[in-house]
Order: C-alpha cells, then sequence, then structure tokens
C-alpha cells in the first residue's frame, strides 16, 4: 500500500522535523516583516497542509484563487541529512483574502506526497492507475492523520484540511476552504 | 510493500527533477573553485547514491570513514513545489582518498528514503519490523535499479552502489566501495 509508505515517509523525513521548529520559524520573519505584517493576529501558526481528493495540486497557490497571494517564504532552517550537508527545510506564506478583502497571513502548502501519487498513477510501470487513486489519496490522509494524533512533537502545530473537488468551479473554494478551517480553530 | 512506494517517490520527487541539472550544477561549482579543485577529472560526474544494506545511515559521510572529506555543497537549485516557493535541492561534494592518499572528488549521499525504512522499522505503529526491513532495502534497490535503468533523463547519470555491511570492520570500507566504483566506469 504505496499511500501507507508515503504517510508515514511524509512524517519521519518532514512534519517531524519541521513543525517542532515552525514557532520559532513564524516569530524570526515577524521580527524581519513589522511593517508590513502587524495582523498575523488574524492568521494562524500552525502549517497548514492541502491534501486534495483528486491528487491535482499546483506549484503556486495564487494559480488556483486570485484571493489568495504568495507573501514571503519563512527563513531556510537547514540541516544535514543522509550525506547532504546543510539541507533546506522552508515554508511559503501565503496572504488569503476574506469576502471582506480583509488579509489573513498563514504557512500553507500541499502534501508533496501527492505528487507521487499522482505520477505513479500515469506511469504504467508503477503498478496502480486512475481509479485506485482516489483510495489511496484517502488512506494517506487517514494514516497521516492517526499518525499525527499520537505525535507529541507536532501536536497542534499543524491543520490537515482534505479538499473535496465537487466544488473546484467555484474560483475561491480554495481561499474558502483554508479561511473555514482557520475560523474553526480561533 | 512500503519499499516499492518510496523508491518510485525517490525517483518522481528527486532523482527525475534534480538529475538532468546535475551536469551543470558541476561545471558552474568547478568555475568558482578552479584554485582548489584542478583535479575533478580523477572523479565522477554522476550523483553517486549509497544504498547501505542495513539501512544504517549516518548524516555526515566523514563519520564512518576518515578518508572521506567534505569539500563543499554544489550551487542550490530552486524549484516551485506544491506551494513551496523556491524550493532548494542541493548536493555534497566529498573528497575521497585512495590508498595513495590522492583525492578523487565525488557528489555522493545516501539514499533518503533509507531513512524512512530504518524509522519505521522502530516505530511499532508503522506495521514492520527489523526482520523485515533488509528486504525492504533491497526490494528498494532493485526497484530504484529498474526504474532509472528505463529513465532517459536520468541515463549515465547515476551511480547506484548497495553496500553489503558484513566489512563494516573495515574502518576504509565506505571510501574503498565508493573509489571501486569509480574505476569500474571509467
Ligand atoms: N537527498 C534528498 N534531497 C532532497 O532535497 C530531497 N527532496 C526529496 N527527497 C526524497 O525524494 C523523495 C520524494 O520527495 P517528496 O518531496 O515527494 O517527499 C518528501 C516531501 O513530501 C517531504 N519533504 C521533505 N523535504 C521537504 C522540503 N524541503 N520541503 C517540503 N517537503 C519536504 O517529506 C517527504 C519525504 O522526504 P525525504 O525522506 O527527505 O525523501 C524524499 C522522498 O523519498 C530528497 N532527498
Amino acid at each position: 500500500n504505496v499511500a501507507h509508505g508515503l504517510a508515514w515517509s511524509f512524517y519521519l523525513g518532514y512534519l517531524r522535523l519541521v513543525l517542532p521548529r515552525l514557532e520559532d520559524s513564524i516569530a524570526a520573519f515577524r521580527s524581519t516583516h513589522q511593517a508590513s505584517s502587524p495582523f498575523w493576529g488574524r492568521g494562524s501558526r500552525k502549517l497548514i497542509i492541502l491534501v486534495p481528493l483528486n491528487a491535482n495540486i499546483s506549484h503556486k497557490l495564487e494559480e488556483q484563487d486570485d484571493n489568495i497571494h504568495f507573501y514571503d517564504n519563512l527563513p531556510n532552517t537547514e540541516i544535514d541529512r543522509a550525506g547532504v550537508r546543510g539541507r533546506v527545510y522552508k515554508h511559503s506564506v501565503y496572504r488569503v483574502l476574506d469576502e471582506h478583502g480583509k488579509g489573513h497571513e498563514c504557512v500553507v502548502e500541499y502534501a508533496t506526497p501527492l505528487l507521487t501519487l499522482y505520477s505513479m498513477s500515469q506511469e504504467s510501470s508503477a503498478g496502480f492507475g486512475e481509479p485506485e487513486r482516489r483510495q489511496q489519496v484517502l488512506l494517506f490522509f487517514r494514516t497521516l492523520q492517526d499518525i499525527l494524533e499520537h505525535s507529541l512533537e507536532c501536536r497542534n502545530r499543524y491543520k490537515l484540511i482534505l479538499l473535496n473537488d465537487e466544488h473546484e468551479n467555484n474560483p475561491h473554494f480554495l481561499s474558502e476552504a483554508i479561511l473555514r478551517h482557520l475560523e474553526q480553530q480561533e
């Protein structure tokens, strides 16, 4: 079951390393972005992880929804990993506009392993196709949810959002989904 | 089968992105390291990927063998990936000394997904333990070998080395293994 291994890989090789450092990263970012970011209070200090059911991932969020604007990157974290010295881990900060035009800063990205699931479903030699892919995304989501709920290092530092693709004809589907989840945690 | 998915992920999410750019990276590196690196000719322009059977991975190669010295990193490659702007991909250059004390530059790293296999075998909830791990490493190696042999983008740009752990009491086991594979391709 590919999704099971990819969820563990995402946790063990990434979330477990970066989530404990996220708070400090955001604090450092705010101290260097004071003039332009007095309102982070309305945003979120958790990493928002997007899991679209159709594994349809874009590399720039603003291409999905014009109420989303790339703001800047958090400071780099460098970690020696498996022979690569100072491998760089970073997150991007986006400003998400609500229906009143007010901006909310948040650290958000897609769950990168979904790119692997998507590409594998296109490669005939990889062993699974489009019909299985949706199942695998759900398995990825549930496995990851389970791992994170039992993780002391990651507790309260993330927000996992499963995106149902039925409303994708709504041009502000993504910003509304993100804002809905931001409100839930305030 | 976790190893199958991790091999595909390693190819689709990393090797397929970085191997086509490796030659240019090395050329840029040589132009900024001319005074100290006239002898790259004895080294290799392929990415050397180490796959230790026991999944025993260190984060700094020189800790495994004092005939290996970290030299410098190749220039960063930045790619927008799944919402992370300018995600950084880099490789480390090591100088490997042979038995005459001569140095050979090479770009070498461990296969990062083995860290996931190792950690999963330690987490009881992940579903497999130490006995299965060796099998999974072999499956990872064979699957990756197969994928790379059929990949046009990656052809001739890598060297996959399976490290048998029986000789680990030899303090120069790793440098000798690397040099043996470097000679094979000259
Ligand atoms: N040596 C090395 N250098 C790299 O820069 C690199 N980037 C990826 N990989 C390995 O390739 C494969 C595919 O990567 P993907 O991005 O889909 O999954 C990644 C990704 O979803 C997430 N992740 C890891 N590093 C980052 C990062 N810097 N930014 C965002 N996500 C990351 O966590 C997963 C597991 O990472 P690794 O366990 O380090 O190994 C990966 C993986 O086996 C790398 N390997």
